[in-house]
């Protein structure tokens, strides 16, 4: 834990009044190997810290009592301020239906989260239809029609052969037939570096306009989290990212280092297979998660 | 990077850089660097590509590790258990494993023991179709060592040679999720006390420092004989690799490098390694 090392490295600096900036330094060692461990990005790192210790030498740690103490507080502090988002809200369109559109990497959480989200609009009160235009992915019709089953929420779906941009085109039909208040979009899992299928996204999303571009991201990921997200985010301007497989025990460092590089905020986590395992975002559980 | 004639302190940065971003992890980083710099010294290295070798040796020998005896005249067939945390590809590496084994002339039969997830027995059925392999299933929600040892049964009798069993994904720190995978593990053991011969550990190519964390808790639970590296046709070096190889021995055996059949590769060390340094 961060605080049990910080207070280690002051034991080891003994108990001499004042510690110098390079006393600090040693301490802010732990504070960066502690999110390189949590998969922050390298270079977010080194911003971040450099952040930590104009604070810490801004607050005059260095007379402090409890140094150890402090620096964890700061950094708590920093990181909340750069994670602080929209925990939970999405954005409505002025008039029926609002339209969500996810997309990410194959594998991450999309359809599974599709699933969520429109058992949470449902749960609101809102009438949820669910979109699967993922043609690509043997049976990923049949998971989102499973799901939608299982939630009593409607699925609209074509035969496979349909390109998932023509089924984007009738979906706000479908929505209006059904009276549906928002459309959630399934998409296929895809490479930000394969040029067809992101300008397949592209597509969708001019057919479409939704209100929100969603990106799903596994808690997992590592390093290569910002140039994914940059990616994504270049291409068709995302406006919230759901972290999923928060159940398990990465700490979720990628989604600082999303979030600080892209700006772009975390919304809601999913937190296990059922369509009941969603919540909210909240900045300060993932900050001291990523702290560990 | 490393064209500098002199080595200098910039040279160990750059290199933390490129090893840290390839999710090598910063345990495994400070270990390859302290490495690199005894040779430097003791073989009075004085050259930057020298460096860059020298890092790459050192690389590809954490991940070259002895595969374990397979003890080859064993009555068919050859049982093979694939894990791993959710949508890390097991399903979609389990079919093209299939066919490669189906390409060189042996007879495959793959197992749906995910009875969990929506439309997994579906997508595998699919995916089988297209590649020419049977699938064993059961229904929906059926009990996954019963499915398993049908399979096993089927495949005795008729003297398939290798069978794949295709499980659900599972966080690996949920504990009746692992002695789920135990049990089947346990069942497979009923039908032929020598199997599961293999047990591969599917993982993403994205993962981060989870990875170390996920081996470790398969390891733990059932044993791990090999891994099968996901998605390394993305951007994310899959680093991880070298930390997991240095601390628990397993093998690297295959790569995923694309969503087609035939997107697979026999992982070769010094080809991963030189992409990861690219
Ligand atoms: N434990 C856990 N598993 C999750 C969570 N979200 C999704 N999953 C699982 O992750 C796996 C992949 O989920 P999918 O919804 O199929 O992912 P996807 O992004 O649609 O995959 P592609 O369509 O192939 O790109 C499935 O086994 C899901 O049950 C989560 O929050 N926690
Ligand atoms: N680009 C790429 N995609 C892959 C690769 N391997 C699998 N995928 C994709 O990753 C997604 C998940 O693959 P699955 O085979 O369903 O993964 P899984 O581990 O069986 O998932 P669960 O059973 O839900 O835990 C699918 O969209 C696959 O097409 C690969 O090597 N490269
Ligand atoms: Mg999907
Ligand atoms: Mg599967």
């Amino acid at each position: 834990v961060l605080s049990d090392k910080l207070n280690q490295v002051f034991h080891l600096l003994g108990n001499k009044g004042r510690l110098t900036e390079k006393d600090i330094d040693e301490a802010l060692r732990q504070v960066r190997l502690a999110l390189l461990e949590a998969d922050v990005n390298f270079k977010v790192v080194k911003d971040f810290v450099t952040r930590v210790r104009d604070r810490a030498l801004g607050a005059n740690v260095r007379q402090s009592l409890a140094p150890a103490q402090q620096i964890v507080k700061i950094v708590n502090e920093e990181l909340v301020v750069v994670l602080g988002g929209e925990p939970g809200r999405l954005t409505a369109a002025s008039q029926p239906p609002s339209v969500v559109m996810l997309t990410g990497l194959q594998g991450s959480g999309k359809t599974t989260t599709a699933a969520k989200l429109a058992r949470h609009l449902k749960q609101t009160g809102q009438r949820p239809l669910l979109v699967a235009a993922d043609n690509r992915r043997p049976a990923a019709i049949e998971q989102l029609v499973t799901l939608g089953k299982q939630l009593d929420v409607p699925v609209y779906r074509e035969s496979p052969d349909m390109p998932g941009r023509d089924v984007c085109a009738r979906a706000r039909v479908k929505a209006k037939e059904m009276a549906a208040t928002w459309v959630i979009v399934d998409t296929a899992g895809r490479l930000h570096i394969d040029e067809a299928m992101m300008d397949e996204l592209v597509q969708m999303k001019k057919e479409l306009k939704p209100d929100e571009m969603l990106l799903v991201v596994d808690a997992m990921t590592g390093q290569d989290a910002v140039r994914m997200a940059g990616e994504f985010h270049s291409r068709v301007s995302l406006t919230g990212l759901i972290l999923t497989k928060m159940d398990g025990d990465a700490r979720g460092g990628a989604a600082l280092s999303i979030r600080w590089v892209s700006g772009v905020p975390i919304k809601f986590i999913g937190t296990g297979e059922k369509a009941d395992a969603f919540e909210p975002f909240y900045p300060d559980r993932l900050a001291s998660r990523i702290l560990g | 990077l490393f064209d500098r004639p002199a080595v200098d302190a910039e040279v160990w940065d750059e290199l933390e850089e490129l090893l840290v971003s390839a999710d090598v992890g910063i345990s495994t980083t400070e270990k390859l660097i302290e490495k690199v710099k005894k040779q430097v010294v003791v073989e009075k290295i004085d050259q930057g590509s020298h460096v860059r070798a020298a890092l790459r040796a050192a690389m590809v020998d954490i991940l070259i590790v002895p595969i374990r005896e397979i003890m080859e005249d064993l009555s068919p067939p050859k049982v093979i258990l694939v894990v791993g945390v959710n949508g890390g590809g097991k399903t979609t590496s389990i079919v093209k494993l299939a066919h490669s084994l189906k390409n060189e002339g042996k007879s495959v039969l793959l197992v749906a023991a995910d009875t969990f997830r929506a439309a997994a027995i579906d997508q595998l059925k699919r995916l089988g179709e297209r590649a020419g392999i049977e699938i064993i299933a059961h229904q929906s929600g059926a009990d996954p060592g019963a499915v398993v040892y049908d399979a096993l049964q089927a495949a005795k009798s008729r003297q398939v040679e290798a069978v794949i069993i295709d499980t659900a994904g599972r966080i690996h720190t949920r504990s009746n999720l692992m002695e789920e995978l135990e049990k089947v593990k346990r069942v497979a053991g009923k039908a032929d006390v020598t199997a599961p011969h293999e047990v591969i550990l599917v993982l993403d190519a994205t993962t981060g420092q989870n990875g170390l964390v996920q081996a470790r808790y398969f390891t733990e639970a059932i044993g791990i004989t090999g891994i099968f590296l996901a998605k390394l046709d993305g951007t994310a070096k899959g680093g991880i690799v070298l930390a997991i190889c240095d601390e628990l021995k397993i093998p690297i055996q295959f790569i995923g490098v694309g969503e087609k059949l035939e997107d697979m590769e026999s992982f070769n060390a010094e080809a991963f390694v030189a992409a990861l340094c690219d």
